[in-house]
């Protein structure tokens, strides 16, 4: 962890707040909870007690504005930068500022940010903390997209914040109430605060353990999705990618996360438009695209919008050809055949994969077009197919890719 | 992955900024091109160490990823 220079701090354990104003993407009462349930984080580990006000100037000032906003660190539209605080001190000191062009939500979700998280963050500055280098602490710069419903605070965390107020004194103190609030709001019903257990010795958090790494040479080897990108070609199994790169010789193996931290990994058919470079990632009865690295904004997109029925649910598989602009898209023994030019799904499908692709009559795990072949994976091996002749050319291994 | 031509300009332009509002990076005016860029490496360096990448100082894939995603906008250094 680590404090704002000469660690200012509030001289005092009643320390109030207000709420200036609210994002539209919200109810207000879950705008109001998200941040109730921020400070009681805090006054959890602290002996500080968090009041709200509702008029006048409170120690901690909370509002949501968009761009230039009146301080000298004006926002960045939509991603980068969601928000910051300022840290203990009179005037703008402890204030939180939320970047409104962020979409905010109650809970974690792919389409935004959890405004308990990021609020729980910078109030962590208003109280002195500045950032922490620990991966999975909440004072991480980066937004971790985690489920917060049982959250706790990362003993980094912990330490921090007690190294500037002390632990609690008898028990975790609630946000109270000034005034009879002009609107009635419910008091966030909170388990009656516990005798604070000592805490066992802390483990260290670290993101849940990714199934086993697979390896590269593994006879029986399967895989979850294959596509290309720019030039290299992407294996997917679990949480898992294998590279390989024309441009050298061993095929890196990385965690997905290290490529797309946000996407969620199992993915069950990828493919690239290669002349929009652009990849499409299927998981479950979703997909989204990225560009490199970047996802493009406005996904997840449901996959009926690419004109499946709702009766499908998830794809096997999925592959574009380059030669006529068609991507097929494999579900049990059948495959669609969809336009990127008139971004439609073709008349006539779904077909049966046996009619169409000579010797593959069974489903398909993951698909690739790759020197005028196409090849079909189904368990841990492949089956590499001429489509122009409708001819099997040759049944191998899966990873005989990885020069094994 | 191999970085689009077009994109490497406007890459360099996103982490100079990136590092003037994160790392204290204060960019120089200076004839002297190579010295730029040396101040850019170890703005780089501090970064990479930061977010317990590898310390190279060049700005590769993993650390423009790593600053492309989205966060708090107080800087993790400070003068």
């Amino acid at each position: 962890y680590s404090t704002f220079p000469h660690s200012p701090t509030w001289k005092k354990e009643d320390v109030t707040y207000r709420i200036l104003n609210y994002t539209p993407d919200m109810l207000q009462a879950d705008v109001e909870e998200a941040i109730a349930r921020a400070f009681q984080l805090w006054s959890s580990v602290t002996p500080l007690r968090f009041t709200r006000v509702y008029s006048g100037q409170a120690d901690i000032m909370i509002s949501f504005a968009a761009g230039f906003h009146g301080d000298f660190y004006s926002f960045d539209g939509p991603g980068g930068t969601l928000a910051h605080a300022y840290p203990p001190g009179n005037g703008i000191g402890g204030d939180a500022h939320f970047d409104e062009d962020e979409n905010w939500t109650k809970f974690t979700t792919y389409s935004g940010y959890n405004l308990f998280l990021v609020a729980a963050h910078e109030l962590g500055h208003s109280l002195g903390l500045s950032h922490s280098n620990v991966f999975g602490a909440l004072m991480y710069p980066i937004y971790m997209a985690t489920d917060t419903r049982d959250y706790q605070l990362h003993q980094d965390d912990i330490d921090g914040i007690q190294a500037l107020y002390g632990p609690p004194k008898e028990s975790p103190a609630l946000p109270t109430k000034a005034f009879p609030p002009q609107e009635p709001t419910e008091m966030i019903p909170a388990e009656a605060p516990t005798e604070m257990s000592p805490r066992e010795e802390p483990t260290e958090i670290t993101p849940s353990k990714p199934p086993q790494r697979p390896d590269d040479c593994d006879p029986h080897l399967t895989f979850d999705a294959i596509t290309t990108l720019r030039g290299e070609t992407l294996f997917f199994k679990d949480s898992y990618v294998w590279r390989k790169s024309p441009y050298f010789s061993e095929i890196e193996h990385d965690t997905i996360f290290s490529f797309w931290p946000s996407l969620i990994a199992g993915f069950d058919a990828a493919y690239e438009v290669d002349n929009k470079d652009r990849v499409l990632f299927f998981k479950d009865d979703q997909y989204w695209a990225v560009s490199g690295y970047s996802i493009q904004s406005g996904f997840p997109k449901p996959i009926q919008n690419l004109g499946f029925p709702t009766s499908v649910r998830k794809i096997d598989a999925a592959v574009h050809d380059q030669n006529t602009k068609r991507t097929y898209f494999f579900v049990g023994k059948q495959y669609w055949s969809f336009n990127e030019n008139t971004q439609s799904m073709e008349r006539g499908y779904p077909r049966k994969i046996a009619a169409d692709f000579r010797g593959i009559g069974h489903p398909v795990d993951a698909a690739l077009q790759k020197n005028g072949y196409f090849y079909f994976f189904h368990g841990s091996n492949q089956y590499e197919v001429d489509i122009k002749k409708k001819k099997l050319i040759r049944i191998m291994k899966s990873n005989s890719w990885f020069n094994c | 992955f191999p970085v689009a031509p077009e994109k490497e300009k406007e890459d360099m332009q996103f982490a100079k900024k990136y590092l003037e509002n994160f790392y204290d990076f204060k960019e120089e005016k200076t004839l002297f091109k190579a010295k730029d860029l040396n101040q850019m490496s170890d703005k780089i360096r501090e970064m990479q160490s930061f977010f317990g990448l590898e310390v190279t100082g060049e700005l590769n894939h993993k650390t423009l990823d790593m600053m492309k995603q989205p966060r708090c906008g107080i800087p993790d250094i400070r003068s």
